[in-house]
C-alpha cells in the first residue's frame, strides 16, 4: 500500500 | 528530484523567460493572450499559497517566487505599460476566460482530496492550469501566423507539463509514494488540448518558417 501522496512539486 | 522532473522545471523557466525576453525587450505581447496569462497568474497564486506554511527545499521556494513574481510581472506588462499594451491584441483575445474559472472552482469543491482551504484551492488550480491555454490557442488560430518567440513560449509550455507526466510515472516506480490521480489526470489533459499546436508546431516551424 502507497504513502500518502507527495506535496513537493511546483 | 528527478530527471523528467528537473527537465519539466527547466522548460517551465524557460517558457517563462522567453516570454519575459520578448516583452521587455522588444515592448510586445503580439499574438500573446492576456487571457491566458491572468488565468496563469490565478494558477500560481492559488496553487502556491503553502510557500508560507510548508518549506520543502530552497529550489522549490525559489522556483514559486519565479512563477509567481514573472507571471503578475507579465499580467502588469500587458495591462498597464503604455508602449507593451498598446501592441497587445484586445479585439481578438475574447475568450470568456473567466467560465473557465467558475466550473474549476465548482469541480475542486466537488472531486478533491482533502476538504481544506489550501487542497481545494491547490486542486482549483490544477483544473484552471490545464485548461488555462485555451484562451492563447484560440487566439493563435485567429491571429494565424505568430512569431517564433510566441510559438517557442507556446511549445515549451506545453512540453513542461509533458515532461512532469513522465515524472509521475518514474516516480510511480521508484517511490514509496504516489501522485494523485487528480495530478495525473489533470496534467494529461492539459498536455493533450496541446496536441494540434504541437503537430503544426513541427510541420511549420521545424520546416524553418513561422508557426500557422
Amino acid at each position: 500500500e502507497k504513502e500518502t501522496p507527495i506535496k513537493d512539486e511546483l | 528530484m528527478n530527471i523528467f522532473r528537473l527537465a519539466g522545471d527547466m522548460t517551465h523557466l524557460a517558457s517563462v523567460l522567453v516570454l519575459l525576453l520578448k516583452i521587455h525587450t522588444i515592448k510586445s505581447c503580439a499574438g500573446v493572450s492576456l487571457r491566458t496569462q491572468e488565468l496563469y497568474a490565478i494558477v500560481f497564486a492559488t496553487r502556491y499559497l503553502d510557500i508560507f506554511t510548508s518549506f520543502v527545499s530552497v529550489y522549490n521556494t525559489f522556483m514559486k517566487l519565479v512563477f509567481l513574481g514573472s507571471s503578475f510581472s507579465i499580467v502588469w506588462y500587458m495591462r498597464y505599460h503604455k508602449a507593451v499594451h498598446r501592441t497587445y491584441d484586445r479585439e481578438q483575445d475574447t475568450f470568456r476566460h473567466w467560465f473557465l474559472v467558475l466550473p474549476c472552482l465548482v469541480l475542486a469543491l466537488l472531486i478533491h482530496e482533502k476538504f481544506t482551504f489550501l487542497e481545494v484551492l491547490w486542486t482549483f488550480s490544477l483544473y484552471l492550469e490545464a485548461v488555462a491555454i485555451l484562451p492563447q490557442l484560440v487566439l493563435l488560430q485567429r491571429t494565424r501566423n505568430i512569431d517564433n518567440l510566441t510559438g517557442q513560449y507556446i511549445f515549451l509550455l506545453g512540453g513542461y507539463r509533458g515532461l512532469y507526466i513522465l515524472n509521475w510515472i518514474y516516480r510511480y516506480f521508484t517511490e514509496p509514494h504516489f501522485v494523485h490521480w487528480i495530478t495525473w489526470i489533470a496534467g494529461l489533459v492539459q498536455t493533450l488540448l496541446y496536441a494540434d499546436f504541437f503537430y503544426y508546431y513541427f510541420l511549420r516551424f521545424i520546416g524553418g518558417r513561422g508557426v500557422e
